[in-house]
């Protein structure tokens, strides 16, 4: 049976392409077969792993041009259907269609043999992620530890409540991931303390440090743990790649 | 003659409410009469700036229920027009109606005696974007030195390109401001070599340091020129400043 995890958090900056990246490669690590989406505009997640392509991506998938199969490749044992700046226009066009929440589940329904499917969303809680959420059975937020990042936690919570009762009962959030974490600044350590004390939500034991590893790794197209296995960034998403799979 | 500036850039956390925060209150205390605009539904410049009134937003500008002047507050020398999230909905209404780009422009007609409008954008090139930027005359593009935020540069240019040509003709690049920069990482010194051998635009001489004070502000409802004046992120704003004026 496939998980399907949408990957979020409409505050700009957060980890989240780096942490589709990494976990999912880290699940691919443990043996789980991982598909990653790059439901993003910016398509970074495309670029970092030097799987772009810009006639074979989830814009002509929405289109109905293609079919996801058509668009799926492979890299370093991970699965990637890479995405465009058209999903610019495509966000665009679906407002005005009805069903406009379901066709990411549409097209993910002929999509079999995989045991993760993690979504990398936009930093926004518009269209593209509402397809992703409804799309998903798990929500994951990275959430970096900062005065601004906690602004939007409320806002998320409202909007998967808001799916789940519209499109998605069974939708359930995972946890928090606490992400680019400094362990040298005393705003960090206060923010974190924070969350721990306000935050209902879990939040995996599991952190991932600051490491300029994580930040150079997508100009070589690979994950950090192909690019380098002994580092903080790498290791880091082991470990939550093994709490994740056990959670 | 007022001068309207929309700062912007699609990849999330670079900076750009911080650099309105901070940059308007720079220009404020050099005696410009500044107005701020939070056109971001995260709404994080209201917050920084403890202006947050729900009844009071921009999203009732919009909508035609609030005039302007209505909603503008004063704090600490800068004027400000709070956001919400209920711009989000604003949004996907304006993509069904003719002149959708144009809501904002018609809006700030009725504004006077401002020497500078700032308007911060949410990390996208959607429709309310696309909004400030049919509205300014300048366009300011805030910059980490990362790999990924490279990629969004060409997609930026062509936005502008695109809205100069339909609705804008007078619209101009500013330049690039390079934010968040840590003098120690060797990777950020790359990518500011790599960005002043490829990109035309200009790249404002002033940049702005790494600083945990910028971090902390948002916390204290200040700019981090009211908060801490003597740290490296108020006079890095200043210098900013100034050197914005003269440009
Ligand atoms: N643990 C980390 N240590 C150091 N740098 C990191 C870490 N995690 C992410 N980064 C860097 O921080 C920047 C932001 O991360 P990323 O792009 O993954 O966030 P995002 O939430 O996907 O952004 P967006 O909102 O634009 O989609 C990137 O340049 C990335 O390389
Ligand atoms: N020079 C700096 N030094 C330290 N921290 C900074 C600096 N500039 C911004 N920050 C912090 O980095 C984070 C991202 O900045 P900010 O929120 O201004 O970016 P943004 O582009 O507006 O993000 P979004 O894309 O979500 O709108 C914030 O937590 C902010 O406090
Ligand atoms: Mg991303
Ligand atoms: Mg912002």
């Amino acid at each position: 049976k496939t998980i399907t995890v949408a990957v979020i958090n409409q505050k700009g900056g957060t980890g989240k392409t780096t942490t589709t990246i990494n976990l999912g490669s880290a699940l691919s690590k443990l043996g789980h077969k991982v598909l990653l989406l790059d439901l993003d505009p910016q398509s970074n997640l495309s670029y970092s792993l030097a799987a772009s392509d810009p006639d074979n991506t989830l814009a002509e998938v929405f289109l109905g041009s293609k079919s996801i199969q058509d668009i799926i490749v492979e890299k370093d044992g991970l699965w990637i259907a890479p995405g465009s700046n058209e999903l610019v226009d495509i966000e665009i066009s679906l407002v005005q269609q009805p069903e406009r929440e379901l066709f990411l589940k549409k097209i993910l329904a002929q999509v079999k043999g995989f045991d993760y499917i993690l979504i990398d969303c936009p930093p926004s809680l518009s269209v593209l992620t509402l397809n992703a959420l409804t799309a998903a059975q798990e929500v994951l937020i990275p959430l970096q530890m900062e005065v601004l990042t906690l602004q939007g936690l409320d806002q998320i919570m409202r909007t998967v409540q808001k799916v789940r009762k519209a499109f998605n009962p069974k939708l359930k959030i995972k946890g928090i991931v606490v992400v680019m974490f400094d362990v040298r600044r005393k705003l960090s350590q206060e923010v974190l303390e924070y969350l721990q004390e306000n935050v209902k939500e879990k939040i995996f034991r599991s952190y991932i440090r600051l490491n300029v590893k994580l930040a150079e790794a997508p100009s070589f197209g690979k994950s950090v743990l192909d690019y380098e296995p002994a580092s903080n960034g790498a290791k880091d998403y082991k470990a939550l790649a093994e709490e994740f799979v056990e959670s």
